[in-house]
């Protein structure tokens, strides 16, 4: 039940324009359109547009000279993998990668030239094995990989020593950061596409897990599992783990920031002594197997920090949580602990509610710049300098024009973060004014009501 | 929900991580927005693709062919004024109203609950043996004012927060409650006074609930989702 589009790699919303083009698009299903691709020789990726659901055959990967990507709503583009890659699998017999010199550094001679070595693998005899200018390929599929003639009159030709892809990217900790090109299983088996929902159907939608690189049919670690692993083409064999090489040395997680009283984003990188839940439980030691029988040992994870029975994030959740010393309660979590405030320093102060501030700041508290007032992009403002003329609207300073009761604000730059308050801080002395309404004044009319049911149970009896 | 019993609250959402499982809850106060606790989110700022909203069910696990079951998915988030804690959350599409799916009231601007006022918490966390977990517990609590709730917590509750429950022990929000309503009922209509966030254990003698105070917060709210 293998996919046609497991021989492709896909980039979302892009255009890509080469320098000729195929002549004609033609309706087709992604598969049908790859499996076309995939049988004509010059097909080297094609276009898909979502919406016409027309297909458009490319001569080109956007690895080559001339060609251009472009952003694109309604269009996917798909590469033949081996175009895309520069390791190896297996021999390396459908290799068609870039490298155009030999292990010891001598550059190749073209596949059409017979000079200085006169030899029978022409582009031209043999079409179908991708003899592109000078790059290494493997034409007779010798156990060795790819190999070329060189230009050097004295060695006829040379192994390329091109890396196989299981070899070329290592795992570090439990391979969560891997994105390297293994596709196939322990077993052999080939992956299924992330992308795809058979024969296996499955959580782990790539748009929805957009930090987990979930590309293609590529071995991945989405869950936190022992090392990368994939669902397989096979109906009978859900998921299985890849073997792929470890890397020697001290392995630690990337850009992990370590913190100790409190924790930042989503506590991976805890690194504090609380062993208590915020129900209360002791949280069992991550060395042991009771209560709570579990894969999540030191050993196992030797980058989380499993440490005595401390709260921790080993597997990526919402936040820093241990296994439980009462046998009914397997995890908790541990909300409980603070979290770092990741503030930005305030540079500046305000009194009152800050209406009458005029100060220069334009910042928010997160450090995002702020978008000028008279500006509609990235948002649309509501509140301009139009709509407030006595507020003091100029460039884009931290302003507030509404009399919000939390101080200065602005729009920010950030396409996805509207509007938020701004790096200042109320002045020492001036204590925050607080808005009230009146209650009385106060109506509600469609909200907060319910159907009582169980009084109306009563009265049904 | 320690020493709560089944009930129904048709603003108490049940929010779900990317495997679809409860973590925290929420209150629906508009068809496009709920209201939470920051504390159950990683950031403001990352995508939050994936999560979803439910309603309409007092399960904690329906069927998932449920026909009164709503799930829909978090589009944006946006994180609450400075000591706030609170977190707004805007849905894809707006929710359905209906038996089953309310929204709950805001309360007036700078409005303090009196004092003994019976409010109530619900929510899917754990009950540790005192109730039925697959279901949604409504537990009653009464104010208690900051003054009072002070003397058990060394003056740490400040005025952006309030308490309730009672000394005895037994009876709170617990694992799994936080980012719910404490709604008191005002003018005949259920008013989201409160907002459920971690304290240090479950139903503990002489420790009373905290709540973030909604009233505190009322312009930001409205203004997130006029804006």
């Amino acid at each position: 039940q293998r996919s046609s589009l497991n021989d492709y790699h896909r980039s979302k919303g892009v255009r890509l324009q080469g320098p000729t083009d195929w002549p004609q698009e033609e309706p087709f299903s992604e598969e049908e359109c790859a499996s076309q691709c995939t049988r004509i020789l010059q097909c080297r990726a094609f276009n898909y547009n979502l919406q016409s659901k027309q297909c458009k055959l490319l001569y080109w990967t956007s690895r080559e000279q001339g060609t251009q990507r472009h952003r694109h709503n309604h269009i996917d583009l798909y590469e033949k993998k081996d175009y895309m890659q520069e390791c190896i699998m297996d021999r390396g017999f459908a290799y068609r990668g870039r490298v155009s010199k030999t292990k010891s550094g001598k550059l190749c001679q073209k596949w059409t030239s017979s000079v200085p070595h006169e030899h029978r693998n022409t582009p031209a005899d043999f079409p179908e094995k991708g003899l592109d200018l000078n790059y290494c390929r493997n034409p007779d599929n010798h156990e060795n990989g790819p190999w070329c003639y060189t230009t050097d009159w004295n060695t006829r030709l040379e192994d390329c020593g091109i890396a196989r892809c299981d070899q070329d990217v290592c795992l570090l900790c439990n391979g969560e950061d891997y994105n390297g090109f293994v596709d196939r299983t322990e077993s052999g088996r080939e992956c299924q596409r992330w992308d795809l929902s058979y024969p296996h159907s499955h959580k782990y939608q790539p748009e929805k897990y957009a930090e987990k690189n979930l590309d293609d049919n590529y071995c991945r670690n989405p869950d936190g599992s022992l090392r990368p692993w994939c669902y397989t083409v096979d109906p009978n064999v859900e998921r299985e783990y890849c073997n792929i090489r470890k890397c020697a040395g001290q392995h630690k997680l990337k850009e992990l920031e370590i913190t100790k009283p409190c924790f930042k984003h989503n506590g991976v990188g805890y690194r504090g002594t609380v062993a208590q839940t915020s129900a209360s439980n002791t949280c069992q030691r991550w060395d042991q197997q009771h209560p709570h029988a579990h894969e999540f040992t030191p050993e196992n994870y030797p980058c989380k920090g499993l440490d005595e029975n401390y709260c921790r994030n080993p597997d990526g959740s919402e936040a820093p949580w241990c296994f439980t010393t009462d046998e009914g309660i397997r995890t908790a979590f541990c909300f409980q602990l603070q979290r770092c405030d990741d503030d930005i320093e305030p540079e500046d102060c305000y009194t009152g509610n800050g209406t009458k501030y005029r100060g220069f700041v334009s910042k928010t508290r997160k450090g995002i710049p702020c978008q000028r007032w008279n500006s509609n992009t990235p948002h649309q403002p509501r509140v301009t300098p139009t709509t407030h003329p006595n507020a003091g609207l100029r460039e884009n300073y931290c302003r507030n024009p509404d009399g919000d009761s939390h101080g200065p604000w602005c729009y920010t730059t950030n396409p996805k973060v509207q509007w938020d308050y701004c790096a200042i801080r109320t002045c020492e002395g001036h204590a925050k004014p607080t808005n009230k309404e009146d209650p009385e004044l106060v109506t509600f009319d469609s909200c907060g009501r319910r159907e009582d049911r169980e009084i109306s149970n009563k009265k049904s009896r | 929900m320690i020493g709560g019993r089944p009930g129904n609250s048709p603003w108490t959402v049940s929010l779900r991580n990317r495997e679809g499982t409860h973590f925290c809850g929420g209150s629906l106060v508009s068809r496009n927005w709920i209201i939470s606790t920051k504390q159950c989110f990683s950031s403001c700022y990352t995508e939050h693709r994936g999560y979803e909203a439910w309603m309409g069910t007092v399960l904690k696990n329906p069927m998932p062919n449920d026909p009164e079951k709503q799930a829909i998915p978090i589009q944006n988030v946006v994180c609450g004024p400075k000591g706030s804690n609170l977190i707004m959350l805007e849905l894809e599409r707006p929710a359905t109203l209906n038996a089953r799916v309310a929204l709950i009231c805001l309360p007036p601007q700078g409005y303090i609950v009196p004092e003994a006022t019976t409010c109530e918490i619900a929510g899917w966390g754990e009950t540790q043996g005192t109730g039925d977990d697959n279901v949604l517990n409504i537990l009653s609590v009464p104010v208690m004012s900051n003054k009072k709730c002070n003397q058990h917590y060394r003056s740490h509750v400040p005025e952006t927060e309030m308490c309730a429950g009672t000394l005895e022990r037994g009876a709170g929000a617990c694992e799994r409650d936080y980012g719910g309503p404490l709604a008191c009922f005002t003018h005949e209509c259920w008013v989201l006074e409160g907002v459920i966030i971690p304290g240090r254990g479950c139903g503990r003698a002489r420790q009373p609930g905290i709540f973030v105070r909604v009233a505190v917060f009322v312009d930001w709210i409205k203004k997130v989702m006029a804006l």
